[in-house]
């Protein structure tokens, strides 16, 4: 779609094959309604091309023979930077069991996230312990159980009801005592602005002391993504991002907002309700999906 | 004079960028500008922000909903895709309708997704409203069929129906709700009465391309703005209504069985400026 819109302003100066400023300009128009309708925050649309304008002004693209080629080419660089370069995610630390926590709005894939998880770290000859410390939302301990029992999964149950830390606790305990080597902690979804529960995170990893936070967001996101990111990485310091949802058709402008606020790599896609549909993040087809 | 205009431009850019914010899209939000520079332009008239505020309100306002006919039971679907508060919305319009005096039962149409079926029951519970849920095998028709006839052998006079989530890509889901939407209309006249998109307020400009979807295979005939008590506006939906005339029925503002409000359109206009 893009490039679609590319090859029309500069068929529009016909016989000039190089690059103007003004040309650039209105290319650079192009690029910012193309990400906007993408879903891209505003904000982190207008930064990104500023970005692109500064190399796009350079002597060696206007002069070029292949000019659209050329910004296409700015733009698609400038986002695969953006994306980061992938980390190995639960790599050796040392640290026994490793602990998994996996946070974010409601509804957003977290449960599934974490039973796709477990299935994942198993496939690669680990040993993952569930445990689920949403103690609030009707049934969603049971949500974790049933997902469990149906890939043959461990899940921790702990008789403690009340507190979310000490239900994580309890799990870090079974795992050392009978040799899980993850604990994978699914919470309850909550907002960003509600002070008591992002306050719970903070009493979740104190007790448990997390290797990771993955930080779930459904990729049908609009701009609100920029501020739960942010402010759920102010209060709990995201160590990844977990993009679900993916299966359908939303353009995923979320994934570049999410990075850009965020600063950390997306580590994993969901990519349907199954056990196995989970992906390692692939920037390069995020990149097409989101240039439409 | 020069001034003026720039100091215009000036105003409805950063009005442009309240509607982007709030996830009205490119699109709409351009309609929005067009019509008010219009009138702006040639009136000269009251500030643009209070032209723009008119126009939303406009948008939003949908014709009141005809006298409901008295249908035995009236029927009503919650649809949509996946996570956006659904079930929680079933249990929580259950106890709405029970206070407005009507006879609510439950049906818990959702036979995939992991403990739905507890999930709905310990909402039901919570509204002290009866639930049907599946015999056996799980066909959601079939239990929608079910809970129909258990309405009427019961005296209730609504059936509010819990459907799973699902991706509006997914052919064979959206299969799924055509029959189900079938087999109601079979059961009762004019049913299903209302079938409810519920979506989530955080939701990007899929959500319009998710209205469409649902509004052509499933009969969406209104929205359900849910988990608007968060930080996120749900523009899009002033997108789908001017594009597709859906009216917002009601707003999702927390987790709790109480947190369901009728929607009000100036609320929500003023909410989206502040
Ligand atoms: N199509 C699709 N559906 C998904 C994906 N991930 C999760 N879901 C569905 O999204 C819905 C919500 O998933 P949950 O795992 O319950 O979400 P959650 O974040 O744990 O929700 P809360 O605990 O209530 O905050 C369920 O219907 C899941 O099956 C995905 O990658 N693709
Ligand atoms: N803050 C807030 N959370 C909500 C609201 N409505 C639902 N939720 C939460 O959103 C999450 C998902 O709700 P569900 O009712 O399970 O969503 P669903 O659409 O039935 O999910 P699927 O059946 O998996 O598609 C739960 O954690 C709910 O408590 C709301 O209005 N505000
Ligand atoms: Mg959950
Ligand atoms: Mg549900």
């Amino acid at each position: 779609v893009l490039g679609n819109r590319f090859r029309d302003i500069f068929a529009g100066i016909r016989g000039e094959v190089r690059l103007t400023p003004a040309a650039v300009e209105a290319a650079l128009r192009e690029i910012r309604l193309a990400l906007l309708e993408a879903d891209v925050n505003f904000k982190v649309v207008k930064a990104f091309v500023a970005r692109v304008r500064d190399r796009a002004v350079d002597r060696k693209v206007l002069d070029s023979l292949t000019p659209a080629q050329q910004v296409v080419g700015i733009v698609r660089d400038e986002l695969l930077a953006l994306f980061g370069k992938q980390r190995p995610v639960f790599g050796a630390t040392g640290r026994r069991p490793q602990v998994v926590l996996l946070i974010g709005l409601q509804g957003s894939g977290k449960t599934t996230t974490a039973a796709k998880l477990a299935h994942w770290l198993r496939r690669q000859g680990r040993r993952p312990l569930l445990v689920s410390v949403d103690v609030r939302r009707p049934a969603a301990v049971e949500q974790l159980a049933v997902l469990g029992s149906q890939a043959d999964l461990a899940v921790h149950d702990p008789a403690e009801r009340e507190s979310a830390a000490a239900r994580a606790r309890s799990a870090v305990e079974q795992a050392r005592a009978d040799g899980f080597d993850t604990v994978i902690v699914d919470t309850a979804g909550r907002l960003h602005v509600d002070d008591v529960l992002m306050s719970e995170l903070d009493e979740i990893a104190a007790a448990v002391d997390p290797t990771e936070r993955l930080y779930v967001a459904d990729a049908m996101t609009g701009q609100d993504a920029v501020k739960s990111a942010g402010e759920f990485h102010r209060r709990a310091a995201i160590t990844g991002i977990v993009l679900t949802k993916m299966d359908g058709d939303a353009r995923g402008g979320a994934a570049l907002s999410i990075v850009a606020v965020v600063g950390v790599p997306i580590v994993f896609s969901g990519c349907g309700e199954r056990l196995e549909d989970l992906e390692s993040f692939a920037p390069d087809r995020m990149v097409s999906r989101m240039l439409g | 004079n020069e001034g003026a205009a720039a100091d215009r431009r000036a105003t409805a850019d950063s009005i442009e960028e309240v509607l982007l914010e709030a996830d009205v899209g490119v699109a709409a939000a351009a309609r929005i500008m067009a019509g008010i520079d219009a009138e702006a332009a040639a009136a000269g008239g009251p500030p643009l922000r209070g032209r723009v505020r008119r126009e939303m309100l406009r948008i939003l306002s949908a014709p009141p909903p005809p006298p409901p006919v008295a249908a035995s039971p009236r029927v009503v679907l919650v649809v949509g895709v996946n996570g956006t508060g659904k079930t929680t919305t079933v249990g929580k319009l259950a106890a709405l309708l029970q206070r407005e005096g009507a006879r609510p039962l439950i049906c818990a149409a959702d036979t995939f997704r992991a403990a739905a079926i507890d999930q709905l029951a310990a909402w039901a519970q919570r509204a002290g409203v009866d639930m049907v849920k599946a015999r056996a095998g799980g066909d959601p028709a079939a239990i929608v069929y079910d809970a129909i006839d258990a309405a009427r052998a019961r005296g209730r006079d609504v059936v509010i129906v819990d459907t799973a989530g699902r991706l509006h890509t997914r052919s064979d889901l959206m299969a799924e709700l055509e029959k189900i939407r079938r087999v109601a209309s079979r059961a009762v006249a004019g049913a299903p009465h209302d079938v409810l998109l519920a979506l989530d307020a955080t939701v990007g400009q899929n959500g319009l391309v998710q209205a469409r979807q649902f509004l052509e295979r499933a009969g969406v005939n209104g929205i359900v703005l849910t988990k608007i008590d968060g930080t996120a506006k749900g523009g899009i939906a002033v997108a789908i209504a001017c594009e597709l005339g859906l009216p917002i029925r009601y707003v999702g503002v927390g987790e709790a069985l109480e947190d369901l409000l009728p929607f009000a359109p100036d609320a929500y206009v003023d909410a989206l400026f502040t």
